[in-house]
């Protein structure tokens, strides 16, 4: 079933499609790198069910941290930031990656630098629910996390851990199953 | 996480994600969305794909990629996204995700396994505009 110009996205966030899709306008000449970045950015300040953007998903420390990319397919050029920290504008900062360096992928503080000196202004990440979702997180015992082969424990214990140092001792405590759900995905 | 792709009117293609990761990952861990291929992978002559999951199983795997080959190979959108998973699943058996594939003439599909369901966002003409799509995994 073909139809251009057209827009897709995982999951129902539909005014990101939405946006995407005005971005390209009705007859499709928008620019689809524009559209992409204009749509997910819309996520990431609607925080699309607490998987995109800040406050949402906090690491061990209670940190929110947020990756992003951004491909255009006719060149294959690509922007992209890892563990980015302080900056809500996440595919805007992989979009200057792409535009304005000729790397591919910058991570953490250093692309929280790299995002200020484009003009991206430093903010905290953080919120109440991400506290609330940290604060339970510690009070159950720091479970689950992702932790393996260390000590103490870390399927009964918080850290901070140790390696295993005897291969006998070694045990693989990564559950098998999947901690992957419909709130809780990359 | 969102993982989008975006077709202009004369086959011009993007891709993107956005994501805030795992919750209560080890502090500097970084999922598959920044790794091209892994989150999404475009390429204008054949389309792209959108990958959503368990992000550190899929950049192992890199689905996205998989999945556009397996379009350039000749595949539907929809058997070239199960493609993309069954070969997670040889190694993976446990895994949760899904992919969204377009092909460059805007064909699409979906796969997903390890959810009941999973739900996507499409935009096109034919559609009148913004359409929600829910498949059995």
């Amino acid at each position: 079933d073909t139809s251009l110009p057209m827009v897709i996205n995982t999951w129902a966030f539909t005014n990101a499609t939405e946006k995407a899709w005005e971005v390209l306008g009705e007859a499709g000449t928008g620019s689809v790198l524009d559209a992409v970045e204009q749509g997910c950015s819309l996520c990431e300040r609607e925080q699309c069910d607490g998987t995109v953007g800040y406050g949402g998903r906090p690491d061990e420390n209670g940190e929110t941290t947020l990756d992003a990319m951004i491909m255009d397919g006719a060149t294959h050029d690509v922007g992209a930031v890892g563990a980015l920290r302080g900056i809500k504008d996440a595919i805007s900062v992989a979009r200057r990656v792409l535009e304005n360096t000729e790397h591919t992928l910058l991570v953490g503080s250093q692309a929280t630098q790299f995002a200020i000196s484009m003009g991206f202004k430093a903010e905290n990440l953080t919120t109440e629910s991400s506290i609330e979702k940290h604060q339970s997180w510690k009070e159950n015992d720091c479970q689950p996390n992702y932790w393996k082969n260390v000590t103490p424990d870390p399927s009964t214990s918080c850290g901070p851990y140790e390696p295993v140092q005897s291969e006998l001792k070694k045990r693989k405590s990564r559950s098998s199953e999947s901690r992957f759900d419909k709130l809780n995905h990359d | 996480t969102i993982g989008m792709i975006a077709i202009d009117g004369i086959g011009r293609i993007a891709g993107g994600t956005s994501t805030n990761g795992a919750i209560n990952k080890i502090p500097g861990r970084v999922g598959d969305s920044p790794i091209p291929g892994s989150g999404c992978y475009v390429d204008a002559k054949v389309g792209g794909a959108a990958a959503t999951g368990d992000g550190d199983v899929m950049m192992r795997l890199l689905p996205a990629l998989v999945a556009v080959n397996s379009m350039r190979a000749g595949m539907t959108p929809t058997f070239a996204a199960q493609q993309s998973l069954e070969r997670i699943l040889e190694y993976y058996p446990d895994f949760s995700g899904a992919v969204v594939a377009v092909a460059i003439d805007g064909r699409y599909g979906a796969a997903c396994r390890g959810f009941s369901s999973f739900s996507y966002s499409v935009a096109n003409d034919k559609l009148g505009g913004v359409k929600v799509i829910e498949i059995k995994c």
